[in-house]
């Protein structure tokens, strides 16, 4: 052990271990994530090359072998509560994504929230079967974030009561979906619903396409990988493009929205509900802030603690890096943002839960509220965790650059945060077509609930004065 | 806007009262922009897009209100004093490292006087050389497993340099003392010149 942490760790005021039960909600969590950190990390099956040194073939295959084995081990270990699976995989990919990450992090969550009781029965067997290995295509090559622009139709031929799957343009081609180019045989597509000659917007349709069997795209289908990025070297995000592919009626998410036998269109009870994949994620990413965070100032922090440079006082030895203000005031805030955030995503996960049983009982008066909240603070903590963790690699200097650093993978597998699931101004902008809103119902003498209540108090109240 | 107020700046309940106002003004801002607009016979979509700028601002204040009142709030739910203390210390300091990053809107609305600002930063010196003893012990209880965090330089044992140069070794292009390149290329060439 290094002298300089050792001598560190006495300095401590508190106790550590309380400190962790907080971060992990409770003892007996802490417990079991250790409990599951060991299944993992004692497991030669999860032995690996060093992502570092492997060509992108390389990385994708090793991936792939690591999530077909944690499948295995998660149904040997009878591993079933959500977040622990969570945090089982997040043990398996380490600071690299996992090639299948969306089929379990998206595909899976769609089916069991958009699917209607007649659909489960059929897809959730295949699912988590691994039968269907599943994606979801949302993003186009020329729209994102703005889903009313997406162009891939879906029409409805009552004589074959089939939906007829179609990429019109070449921006409507799917893009970026996690997973698609090499991994899925199934994709839930996002397209614009035409029945009986009129559009209902956008509407969610399970799409086979590669054969289960061979694995070959099937009739219709162009699909592959779209090449090197940034980072996330671990997964084939892909390209879709739908050459009229024809899918049964049945195929369609129908828990909300339906399409009847003659076509007739069924709308669902709130416009917002196909967005619920979306608050999930959005609320999950507030908390891979935090974990980001953590992490770069935990390296930071330690690094700056053995790092010894220059002098404060001539003649003495060179003093800790982390003895220099400059060094602190870098790095401190952080560690409190890290903080910070690691509470906010405790909260976000706490009122997700709590707003998706009231609208299981079908309150969804919160769904507004919560889909505003999750926009803007994914917007906000990915924005600040991004530019944070750069600030952390550079306070490592030179050795901050090197990979075995881990800071630039941290980097570059954490920042498409501010991009997918809702690039971070549109983000912003719809939590703030939220706040105008609420402000204008305030305006009007509305007394305001929830987190925005404060702009019902805000004109007649000021801060009280206090003595300096 | 309002008169320069009062505050504790020792005290969170009051600080984030201050990010409340802030959000709660800026949201004004943004609302009265586009009110503005629209008496400039803007359509309300363009009124809208003319006041982006605003809007954004005013949601990112309303986060990072929420973000100062639910740490405010998770302090209520810790009964331990030593990590209440160095809690609040983290928090404290979170708060007012936001006001000095941000301090152009809490001066233009009011909230806070220059005075108030300057004090605010020397506060923050004194927050840095509080935590700087609990530093190490604040990252150790993120309790990230070494082969979870893959980093040399954040190991736990703080052995970097061994580490590093370990890991160094490894890299396929050391996998031969000679590279080929230089029987390929660089040799003929030598001869060539």
């Amino acid at each position: 052990m290094n002298p300089d942490i050792v001598k560190e760790r006495k300095n401590a005021t508190f106790d550590v271990e309380k400190l962790t039960f907080i971060l992990d909600g409770g003892p007996e969590k802490t417990r079991r994530r250790r409990e599951i950190e060991s299944l993992v990390f004692s497991d030669p099956d999860f032995k690996e090359e060093d992502p570092n040194f492997l060509s992108r073939s390389e990385r994708y295959d090793q991936a792939v072998r690591k999530s077909a084995q944690m499948i295995l081990k998660l149904r040997e270990y009878g591993i079933a509560d959500p977040e622990e699976i969570y945090h089982y995989k997040s043990m398996v990919k380490g600071n690299i994504p996992e090639a299948m990450g969306i089929h379990f992090g998206v595909f899976l969550p769609t089916m069991h929230s958009q699917c209607d009781s007649q659909q489960k029965k059929k897809w959730l067997p295949l699912t988590e079967s691994f039968q269907v290995v599943g994606t979801y295509a949302q993003t186009e090559m020329g729209h994102g974030t703005h889903l009313r622009g997406l162009e891939t139709t879906a029409t409805y031929d009552p004589a074959t009561q089939e939906f007829v799957l179609n990429s019109p343009t070449v921006s409507s081609i799917k893009w970026w979906p996690g997973g698609l180019g090499k991994t899925s045989n199934h994709a839930i597509v996002l397209a614009q619903l035409y029945t009986l000659g009129n559009c209902h917007g956008l509407h969610a349709f399970i799409v086979p396409i590669r054969d289960m069997n061979t694995h070959l795209p099937l009739p219709g289908i162009v699909v592959g990988d779209i090449g090197p990025k940034f980072g996330f070297n671990e997964v084939d995000n892909g390209f879709l493009k739908l050459e009229n592919v024809r899918i049964p009626r049945e195929n369609m998410l129908m828990k909300y929205a339906k399409v009847e036998p003659d076509g007739t269109y069924v709308k669902p009870p709130s416009t917002k509900l196909t967005y619920g994949t979306m608050v999930f994620i959005r609320s999950m990413i507030v908390a891979e802030s935090a974990r980001a965070l953590a992490k770069s100032s935990t390296i930071a922090i330690r690094y700056s603690a053995v790092r010894h440079q220059s002098e404060i006082r001539p003649g003495e030895p060179e003093p800790q890096i982390l003895d220099y203000q400059t060094q602190q005031y870098k790095l401190f805030p952080l560690l409190a943002t890290a903080y910070a955030f690691t509470f906010v995503g405790q909260y976000m996960r706490q009122t997700y839960h709590r707003i998706t049983e009231d609208i299981n009982q079908g309150d969804f008066s919160e769904m507004p509220e919560l889909h505003a909240l999750s926009a803007g603070l994914k917007a906000f903590t990915s924005w600040e965790a991004t530019s944070a963790i750069e600030v952390c690699r550079m306070s490592c200097g030179g050795h901050g650059y090197s990979r075995s650093s881990a800071l630039p993978d941290i980097y570059v597998e954490f920042t498409p945060t501010c991009t997918y699931e809702g690039e971070n101004t549109v983000m912003m902008l719809q939590t703030a077509r939220y706040l105008v809103k609420s402000y204008k119902q305030a305006k009007a003498g509305q007394q305001l609930s929830g987190i925005v209540s404060y702009l019902n108090e805000a004109d007649v109240r000021r801060v009280q004065p206090q003595p300096v | 806007a309002a008169r320069p107020t009062v505050v504790d700046i020792n005290d969170l309940t009051s600080l984030t009262e201050v990010y409340k106002l802030r959000a709660a003004i800026l949201v004004e801002l943004a609302a009265k922009s586009i009110q503005q607009e629209l008496q400039r016979r803007k359509s309300q979509e363009d009124a809208w897009n003319n006041s982006a700028i605003d809007l954004v601002r005013a949601s990112n204040a309303h986060c990072h209100y929420v973000v100062v009142k639910l740490f405010t709030d998770k302090l209520g739910e810790v009964a331990d004093t030593a990590v209440h203390s160095v809690l609040s210390t983290l928090a404290l300091l979170y708060t007012l490292y936001g006001i000095t990053k941000n301090s152009g809107d809490f001066l233009q609305a009011g909230l806070l006087s220059v005075p108030q600002v300057m004090q605010i930063s020397s506060r923050i010196k004194e927050l840095l050389a509080q935590l700087r003893p609990n530093a190490v012990a604040l990252a150790d209880a993120f309790d990230i497993h070494d082969k979870k965090l893959n980093s040399v330089l954040g190991r736990y044992d703080g052995n970097v340099y061994e580490h590093m140069f370990e890991w160094a070794r490894k890299s396929p292009l050391n996998a031969t003392e000679v590279h080929e390149s230089f029987h390929k290329y660089l040799k003929p060439l030598r001869s060539k010149l």
